[in-house]
């Protein structure tokens, strides 16, 4: 009943009480030496590309960005067959890293990639 | 199914533009190191990154570079002392056929230090675009305002106008000694001007300008 759900959207919310398992965007910082490439890159040293972990709710909030397939996808798995999986915690909105690095004929270039910095989680 | 399209038009499988220059351009890792920082065209870049992106690698807002990449080309001179008495002369070449085929380029300067303190006195220093047999020498004009002592001269259009077509473009480095000179004064070691390239690289997965993106009502 899902007119049910959504009028037990809060007080659903609070019984769940576990933030800390939710999907969310954490933080793990790595150098560049630890992923073999500080040979080329040299700016900057410690990177911070982030990710995404965590259960998505079972009635997913706005602020999760998700679409409505990942809407319909939750019920499909809770209501009509659980092969079908919850919709992933993965990541939604990225910024760039500027990077220096070294070239092979020893030219220094500065570069700025897209899409190297997780920002925020979506339920997909 | 006609309504699949025919196996020529499916699109390409996305460029993974990280991984592409980590395989074709980075120095291999078995035996080679990115020395310490030293060098004044290292120092230069490391002014310029600390001054467009933060301790992370984040781009700053408002201090953008105005461009995805700038490219860095150090010049290569034929042997011979380049110093006769008080001046130094030497003929400098960039080689520009490294560039990839999606980087656009939007502006080109060379750096160089228009002018050195030494123990005794001062060196001053100039470019020229090196004469050819269609055009005489041209002295390059530095930016109005110098940084950190560095001066830019833009050769953008020398670039565009089909000096750099050839693959590469020659500028000759021109200093004196002025002040009181000695005899005995040994030659200064002098580091060479540098090219910048300010390229817009077009390859998908490049960054572009910072932008909120849209959300819809739902």
């Amino acid at each position: 009943d899902t007119g049910t759900l959504a009028h037990d959207l809060p007080g659903y919310l609070r019984d769940q009480g576990g933030e800390k398992s939710d999907c969310s965007l954490r933080s793990f910082p790595v150098s560049f030496a630890q992923l073999g490439w500080d040979h080329w890159i040299i700016a900057p040293h410690r990177y911070n590309p982030r990710y995404c972990k965590g259960a998505c709710p079972h009635l997913l909030r706005y602020d999760y960005h998700a679409p409505n397939h990942a809407v319909v996808q939750s019920f499909v798995h809770q209501l009509v067959d659980a092969n079908v999986p919850w919709p992933s915690c993965v990541p939604y909105r990225y910024s760039p890293i500027s990077v220096l690095m070294i070239e092979r004929d020893g030219g220094i270039l500065y570069k700025e990639y897209e899409n190297m910095i997780a920002e925020s989680c979506t339920c997909r | 199914d006609q309504s699949l399209p025919p196996p020529g038009s499916l699109p390409a499988v996305p460029p993974l533009p990280l991984l592409q220059a980590l395989q074709v351009r980075a120095p291999g890792s078995q035996g080679w190191q990115a020395g310490p920082a030293s060098g004044q065209p290292l120092r230069y870049m490391l002014n310029l990154y600390r001054h467009a992106a933060d301790r992370e690698g984040r781009p700053r807002h408002g201090r953008s570079l105005g461009t995805n990449t700038v490219r860095l080309v150090q010049a290569s001179s034929p042997g011979g002392p380049p110093w006769a008495g008080r001046r130094y002369v030497q003929l400098l070449t960039y080689r520009l056929e490294g560039l990839s085929e999606t980087e656009h380029l939007l502006r080109a300067t060379v750096v160089y230090l228009p002018s050195l303190m030494l123990a005794q006195g001062r060196l001053l220093c100039a470019l020229e675009l090196a004469a050819t047999s269609e055009a005489p020498g041209v002295l390059l004009s530095p930016a109005a305002r110098p940084r950190h002592g560095w001066a830019e001269a833009d050769v953008t259009p020398y670039l565009m106008q089909g000096n750099g077509s050839a693959g590469s473009l020659a500028l000759q480095h021109v200093c004196v000694r002025a002040g009181r000179v000695g005899s005995r004064d040994a030659p200064v070691a002098l580091s060479h001007p540098f090219l910048l390239l300010y390229l817009n690289d077009t390859q998908a997965g490049l960054a572009l300008p910072v932008r909120e993106p849209h959300r819809h009502r739902r």
